[in-house]
């Protein structure tokens, strides 16, 4: 049969690999004859090839000695599969026109396995085969395809190298756990792979950032959904590990990545992912020093990187939509019909059910409310550059007022989540920590609150206490407000009748 | 509440979990360095 | 939303109490041992981890993997020694290949000879390192040369000296000086 042909080449092929180097020209030679004889000549062919070529691969792993060489078909595969892609002539078809076709087979194979066996799938040789085009394409891209000689294929290399990487993240994206859940491990493996991820994040002008976040949200949705309150299943919490570790490598190596990046992997966090949340928000730029953010002499105004507005990759004003002319009208002129409409808005259609510490549901979007909160932010940064620090460090600055004034007029969780968002914010020396900082404080002992300002008192010492009682690290602006407030004078955390209700948090603040 | 099948699915995928020598450089053709000799007993012997 | 929603993650101590939520993400875990297994820092200094990431589990990651690499054309073209049309990259030889190991460092002699163990090449490396002063112990199976600045005491049945040596320790891939009683038949 057809099929029964494409196996006899292709082993041909894998015994070729055992005895020369991929860089050989008898494997050009072969290729060519590949051509010739039309195994692989046209559309049609390569992916029927493909696809033999593939069941085989998989068929010799699952009958393989499993001490032995179980991968050999495979890898032979991948070489295969990436030389295609280096040596081709693309003149009928696009390079990314032949890898998405390359990455489709694959998908029908890995599909069809993973319904079809259920309990018995084994992610290892997709694995193996996907970790295998990452290391060749590698390879041939090293000192910028520098290995390639033919002038015109070493620039046409370059400039598709992004579009490769982006085209396998694509494909990465639908083989989420929440689609194929017995391939969830070697996922996670390979969204963290040596020779992804670090090559995500440091593609020119950041061109990997946007499907490298879509990956990680993948999986934060993931575990947010299978997280319950007070347990998880064994394989839930190992993925939440994985995860950790990867967040801590990326924190190490990207920081900025993280920094950049906060908004959109805050608003897709598990509400109960204490820890994980602040190593997401601890990230320091790289090669920035701060100081000790427990020196109660410490003051942010005397600190130049405090003057310095962070960047954000993703425009949080994209998510206000119908919000986006009221909030920044307001800026501009504040009003109460203005207010009232964002006050409004900022409900959900339905609950949004969360594992949240003391909550199960939230009404009120807290996505839109961070949108608000960081959208406030950035303009009071960009204001204070503009003008002055007086324009926005000033308690009638419309920017203050508009958070002011959703706390005050706002529902109690409407208030936590303002607050909430705000101490988000408390994070490495810049304009919005130290902006954010002095909000807070101002709050903390606010006249205008009223008989309010007890209740806004608590939101924003649980909303401080919920990120220190956690292992470390804890965000150096979080580590400033706490000081800041443990050593203010003008109210006495002990005497306030909400910390003596609770016994713990009493004994707690005592011993700080 | 995580569907039987999928919570089944991922425990196999638990056991199936990748390590660090499948995500390994493939190695088909090793072409040897140096031909085998009889050398000490004394020497180490596995690499 | 207030501050008794922490209560469960502070009273510990009260298993009741504290099962309401599951610790291990909320307040999570002391990292040092985790970022210890991922090398950060590695010998005090912030390094890239992410390019020889072999694993997102510590327990998966029980080998380094080959990171990204590049081998410039003209480290593959040294006629001779390394690699070239006519010299193959290959030891084959006592005879032939015994000038072209002379012009290796010590620490490529030691590669060499703990990589590939019943080879030509491990004979090669062998003859060099004694060449050049060094000496093979058979039961630590380490590789030691005399330091230069000190007379060792030889014993009086004249079978051993106490004396200081530099010794090269594979695993730590470095040469380290020490003081030790050597016994002659010990060595080769």
């Amino acid at each position: 049969t057809e099929t029964e042909k494409y196996f006899l080449v292709f082993t041909e092929w894998v015994k070729i690999l055992q005895r020369v180097d991929v860089n050989d020209t008898v494997v050009l030679a072969f290729i060519q004859q590949m051509v010739d004889k039309g195994i692989i000549s046209t559309s049609d062919s390569l992916i029927k090839f493909i696809k033999a070529a593939l069941e085989l691969s998989v068929l010799s792993f699952k009958q393989s000695d499993p001490t032995g060489e179980v991968f050999t078909a495979i890898d032979a595969l991948g070489k295969l599969l990436v030389k295609l892609m280096v040596v081709q002539d693309f003149n009928e078809v696009s390079r990314a026109d032949f890898t998405n076709m390359i990455f489709s087979v694959i998908m029908l194979i890995f599909s069809k396995d993973h319904s079809q066996n259920s309990s018995a799938f084994n992610e290892r040789p997709y694995f193996r085969l996907l970790s295998n085009l990452f290391i060749e394409w590698s390879f041939a891209r090293g000192r910028n395809f520098a290995s390639i000689t033919n002038k015109e294929t070493r620039k046409e290399l370059r400039n598709f190298d992004v579009e490769f990487y982006n085209i396998f993240a694509s494909y990465l994206h639908s083989l989420q756990p929440f689609a194929f859940p017995a391939f969830c491990f070697a996922w996670v493996s390979l969204i963290s792979h040596r020779m992804f991820l670090p090559v995500m994040l440091s593609l020119p002008k950041k061109a990997g950032w946007e499907k490298m976040l879509i990956l990680i949200i993948d999986l934060f949705k993931f575990l947010d959904k299978y997280t319950k309150k007070d347990s998880v299943t064994d394989a839930v919490s190992v993925i939440y590990k994985g995860t950790l570790r990867i967040i801590l490598g990326i924190s190490n190596d990207f920081p900025e990545f993280l920094i950049e990046n906060h908004y959109q992997l805050l608003n897709n966090l598990p509400c109960s992912y204490f820890q994980l949340k602040n190593v997401v928000l601890s990230a320091i730029p790289t090669k920035m020093c701060f100081p000790n953010p427990y020196n109660p002499t410490l003051q942010l105004s005397n600190l130049e990187s405090c003057q310095e507005c962070p960047s954000v990759f993703y425009d949080p004003i994209n998510d206000l939509s119908t919000l986006k002319k009221p909030v920044d009208n307001y800026l501009r002129i504040p009003s109460n019909s203005l207010l009232r409409t964002i006050l409004g808005s900022v409900f959900r259609s339905e609950y949004d059910v969360r594992n949240g510490v003391g909550f199960d549901f939230l009404s009120v979007d807290s996505k839109v409310v961070r949108a608000i909160v960081l959208h406030v932010g950035v303009e009071a940064g960009l204001e204070n550059e503009r003008t002055s620090s007086n324009a926005v460090f000033n308690p009638e600055s419309s920017y203050y007022t508009l958070l002011y004034n959703m706390i005050h007029d706002g529902t109690a969780e409407l208030k936590f989540q303002v607050i909430e968002v705000m101490v988000e914010q408390l994070r490495y020396p810049n304009i919005h920590t130290y902006w954010f900082n002095y909000v807070l404080l101002n709050m903390f002992t606010s006249k205008d609150f009223g008989d309010q300002i007890a209740e806004v008192q608590e939101l924003i010492l649980r909303c401080i206490l919920e990120r220190i009682i956690v292992n470390k690290p804890h965000p150096w602006g979080v580590s400033i407000l706490t000081t800041q407030l443990l050593n203010q004078d003008e109210v006495n955390l002990l005497e306030l009748e909400f910390i003596k209700t609770v016994p713990e948090i009493e004994k707690m603040l005592t011993l700080m | 509440e995580m569907p039987a099948q999928m919570a089944a699915q991922l425990e196999s995928s638990l056991l199936n979990c990748p390590d660090s020598l499948d995500a390994d450089s493939p190695y088909l053709y090793r072409k040897q360095l140096s031909l085998p000799h009889p050398t000490s007993i004394f020497f180490p012997n596995e690499p | 939303f207030g501050l008794k929603a922490l209560v469960p993650l502070v009273r510990q101590g009260d298993p009741e109490v504290a099962s309401k939520y599951d610790h291990s993400m909320a307040l999570g875990a002391d990292l040092s041992s985790m970022l210890h297994s991922l090398g950060i820092p590695r010998d005090s200094k912030r390094q890239a981890v992410l390019a020889t990431f072999q694993s997102p589990w510590a327990e998966t990651s029980r080998s380094e993997v080959e990171p990204t690499f590049y081998i410039p054309a003209s480290f593959l073209g040294i006629d001779e020694v390394l690699q070239s049309e006519s010299t193959p990259p290959c030891f084959d030889s006592v005879q032939r290949d015994q000038q072209r190991v002379a012009l290796f460092q010590d620490e490529t002699l030691f590669y060499l000879f703990y990589k590939h163990p019943g080879t030509v090449i491990q004979e090669l490396t062998y003859l060099e390192l004694r060449k050049r002063n060094w000496r093979y112990h058979k039961t630590l199976k380490a590789w030691l040369t005399k330091d230069p600045t000190m007379e060792p005491v030889v014993s009086p049945d004249g079978l051993s000296e106490r004396g200081s040596y530099v010794f090269f320790d594979p695993q730590r891939w470095e040469k380290c000086q020490r003081d030790f009683l050597l016994f002659y038949n010990a060595i080769m």
